[in-house]
């Protein structure tokens, strides 16, 4: 496993980290839309069904329990801990995340490395994952609210990002047949839709800086 | 090999 790669787990590991730790400690998810964390987590769930049929290395199986793990956390506490989910800005993230998943599933049927269950699921996850981010970007246009949604876990994502799209051009030029059309432009769009989300949350910021009080 | 490779990424 090159740097690259262990850095990209590792922020990523962490933003998601990051939030959990954040809506546990202040008992509030304001800002935080449940519809692209719900994404999320099925993207998790979808992707790790080959937990037990693939044995990669111990280093992927437990990351693969953590992510799930933390993920599921999230949805659970935005959904049901009585004090986070009274934060929650339910009026605000109307985003019709169903209407996701429908579109990518298709895709995952029609465009897959391989015409098996996993395979198809294996896809519908990074296709899904690729537009996750939107509920919260709308979330965040709407609402400006920049609070809970810190610079750390916006830098994270971001870095995440970075460090896979690296990974996948070291691997290319380092390992023969390393080819992963599917991942590599899922990824891409991804990333996009990132930057938007980056700009917004720093345009945002730009506007409320002079609103804000030292916490 | 080529088609429904091991994925061993995140």
């Amino acid at each position: 496993m090159n740097m690259f790669r262990f850095l990209g787990d590792m922020t990523h590991l962490f933003s998601v980290l990051v939030l959990l730790l954040k809506i546990h400690t202040i008992k509030s998810c304001a800002g935080i839309s449940l519809k692209t964390q719900e994404l999320y987590a099925i993207v998790f769930a979808t992707r790790y069904l080959d937990l037990f049929t693939d044995y990669i290395s111990l280093y992927n199986t437990v990351m693969k329990l953590v992510y799930l793990g933390s993920s599921l956390s999230i949805v659970w506490y935005m959904r049901r801990h009585k004090l986070v989910r009274r934060s929650y800005d339910k009026d605000q993230d109307t985003f019709r995340h169903h209407f996701l998943i429908l579109p990518c599933l298709i895709l995952a049927l029609l465009i897959n490395e391989k015409f098996t269950f996993m395979e198809v699921m294996w896809a519908f996850s990074l296709y899904l994952e690729a537009v996750a981010i939107l509920p919260q970007l709308v979330l965040l246009q709407r609402t400006r609210n920049i609070d809970n949604l810190t610079g750390q876990y916006v830098f994270l994502l971001g870095a995440y990002r970075s460090f896979y799209i690296l990974n996948w051009i070291y691997r290319y030029f380092t390992e023969v047949h390393y080819v992963h059309w599917i991942t590599w432009i899922s990824g891409l769009v991804q990333t996009l839709l990132y930057g938007d989300f980056f700009y917004y949350y720093f345009h945002s910021w730009k506007n409320n800086e002079k609103l804000q009080l030292p916490a | 090999q080529g088609q429904g490779k091991l994925h061993d990424e995140l």
